[in-house]
């Protein structure tokens, strides 16, 4: 879930 | 990607092109911290991992390599260069990592997402990103005459905070369950610690100053 949706970001 | 965090990404990569430019140009590092810079490296080295475990776009990929290869070759000038190193204010810059990195750590291990070595390094780097620019901004208050490039530099790099905030508001918006509350925590106390340097760094542009902090 958001966990890797946020990891996107630098 | 949204345009805000595609503005906030390049004018992160245009703060750091500033900073290398800056010290190859002048071939000196005064009023830059080698602190935040060593701190940068930690905190990019710590997030980056998923480099090796995870592929998340070419665009991210390269971003990364950039902010990694750019901060050690800065970091590389200030210690190893034969010309640039004796500029470096080794005697102002004495802010102590360990007051940033223990609390930052002990942070991470106790607030975070879930408990396995890689999230808990990510988290830590989240922390510690958001207070690494506390060495710049002290050395920069020691500092009699701000280099234009370096009070540049800490403006762009504060500017891709609030940048970051506001891709966030927008992703809050326009994607579902989109949510990521110790980033944004992290981020505000971040763009918060800009502010006071914003305030002195708009001034002396408005009225065509030097900048300079007041101690």
């Amino acid at each position: 879930e958001s966990v890797a949706e946020e990891k996107d970001e630098l | 990607m949204n345009i805000f965090r595609l503005a906030g990404d390049m004018t992160h990569l245009l703060s750091i092109l500033v900073l290398l430019l800056k010290i190859n140009a002048t071939r000196s590092c005064r009023g830059v911290s080698l602190k935040t810079q060593e701190l940068y490296a930690l905190v990019f080295v710590c997030r980056y991992l998923d480099l090796f475990t995870n592929f998340i776009s070419m665009y991210n990929t390269i971003m990364k390599i950039i902010f990694l290869a750019s901060t050690f070759t800065i970091i590389y000038w200030m210690r190893f260069h034969k010309v640039i190193r004796v500029t470096y204010d080794r005697e102002q810059d004495t802010f102590r990592y360990q007051f940033l990195v223990l609390p930052c750590l002990v942070l991470a291990l106790l607030l975070n997402s879930e408990f396995t070595v890689m999230e808990v390094l990510w988290t830590f780097s989240i922390y510690l990103e958001a207070v690494a620019i506390l060495p710049q901004l002290v050395l920069l208050q020691r500092t009699n005459n701000i280099d234009n490039l370096t009070g540049n530099y800490v403006f762009l790099l504060g500017s891709y905070r609030a940048l970051y905030i506001l891709n966030w508001i927008y992703r809050f918006l326009t994607e579902p369950n989109y949510r990521q509350y110790l980033v944004w925590i992290s981020g505000i106390v971040q763009t918060i610690i800009y502010i006071d340097f914003f305030y002195y760094y708009i001034k002396s542009w408005k009225n065509n100053e030097k900048l300079s902090l007041p101690a």
